[in-house]
């Protein structure tokens, strides 16, 4: 029975998506059959695993609002034991088009039902928003990986996102858990880095990933090339910084 | 009568907050009366002036739903001649509010009517989305600054940012322009940096504003000490870039 992971910060470009994709790819090239859910418009997960958005015929919009099975519409990716439920465009008008529809938060858990049986990881890269696209990431979820930039403003949009988390468990998912803040950009230069890191810990003392993801440069060039920095670049420090990640969840998840 | 500006882009992370601020302060440090919209429900533009949220009485919520008149809610600061519309947690959840309401999309419009004979320049920070929020200020707006990352993921989002803003002034503000597309978090190191800034202005010859904001450890320090760069490091890279911006939009907005 798969773990259901939502990958969520409302605060933008923390490395939700970077984080989606090297690590659901470091999970498939350790063996782990894993599924990776784009649910941003934006589709930037579906492109940094090297498919064109336009081209994608059907996305988690049809498995959404047309109520399509997951396992029709998911596809194979050049990473065995990785498959991708991928987004599109029509996703931009999915939050107001669900506001109207029966049981609008549990459409995506819903739609799990099925696939997580075939599956021992599946991850949700989630837009930039506490709209009804990550409502129904975090209410489908068994748990949620924040990751945090290491900069002020990401400290202040924190407690908005706990308790939206708190809000979630109580009403619409009794048994999401935080599985960890992933503290991600690092710049060891930077003192403000160091400040937000020794915070986060004392703040969130069993709750922070040991694994903290440097600011590395193939990070951010391996979605040009459509291949995550796991493959296109496994040296490098950012794809080192993401394999000890990957390490990381597979031991805590075989101990709980 | 003010000219209002939207900071927009859904791509999360890219520098919006940072552009509204700091180009606000610099418009008003040149003289101009200027007022800033947090339309964020993070509020980062709030705590970057150096206001907590949490102490925020009435907000641009207030003004959204329950149509409070903006002259009432705006704030001084401590900058000469910026004033702040502020924004504050119930914003999160007005994208669902708006969307069975009487005309949703000009409620912000509608709120400046009055107000935006009082300043010169308006600018409204966006949140990352394409939802009713940032729908309300392109509606409300004359023109649009898009901060653009020099990172691959940014260029993924333009064309759909462009095809959003094409539909709101075909639908709902047909005076609608491009103010500029501003290249933000520029590194002169990174490779991929310089192809982001060629491609651009291949692609969109007229639009690029001139000035290009450097990485600047300066600009990520500043909220912190709820202030803008502009004020607690005029020297910095980060500032000077700023203040060349408000320069050029001033150059701009008096030819036009
Ligand atoms: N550790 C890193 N080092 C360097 N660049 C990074 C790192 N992580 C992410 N990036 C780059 O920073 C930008 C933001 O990252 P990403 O798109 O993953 O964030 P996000 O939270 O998914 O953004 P959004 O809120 O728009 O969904 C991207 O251009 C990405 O390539
Ligand atoms: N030129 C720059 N150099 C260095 N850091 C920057 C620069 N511009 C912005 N930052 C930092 O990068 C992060 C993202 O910037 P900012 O919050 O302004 O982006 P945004 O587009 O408003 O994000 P969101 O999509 O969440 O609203 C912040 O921590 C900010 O302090
Ligand atoms: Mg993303
Ligand atoms: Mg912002």
């Amino acid at each position: 029975m798969g773990r259901v992971l939502a990958v969520a910060n409302q605060k933008g470009g923390v490395g939700k998506t970077t984080t989606a994709v090297n690590l659901s790819a470091g999970l498939a090239l350790a063996g782990h059959r894993t599924l990776l859910i784009d649910l941003d418009p934006q589709s930037s997960a579906t492109s940094g695993l090297g498919l064109h958005p336009r081209e994608v015929e059907a996305s988690i919009y049809h498995v959404l609002i047309d109520q399509r099975s997951a396992e029709d519409v998911a596809l194979e990716t050049k990473i065995a034991n990785l498959y991708l439920l991928p987004a599109s465009r029509d996703l931009i008008g999915a939050e107001i088009e669900l506001v109207p529809l029966e049981r609008r938060e549990y459409r995506m858990a819903e739609a799990l039902i099925q696939i997580r049986r075939d599956f021992e990881f599946i991850l949700i890269d989630c837009p930039p928003s506490l709209g009804l696209l990550t409502v129904n990431g975090l209410t489908a979820a068994d748990a949620v990986v924040i990751p945090l930039q290491c900069e002020y403003y990401a400290l202040e949009g924190l407690s908005a996102l706990l308790d939206t988390i708190g809000f979630i468990r109580q009403t619409l998912n009794p048994g999401l858990e935080i599985q960890g803040l992933l503290l991600t950009m690092f710049d060891k230069r930077n003192s403000l880095a160091h400040q937000v890191v020794n915070e986060v810990r004392q703040h969130f003392p069993d709750q922070v990933f040991e694994s903290i993801i440097p600011r590395n440069v193939r990070l951010s060039e391996s979605p040009s090339y459509g291949t995550p920095a796991m493959v296109y670049d496994r040296r490098s420090r950012g794809a080192e910084a993401y394999a000890a990640l990957t390490e990381e969840l597979i031991q805590n998840t075989v101990r709980s």
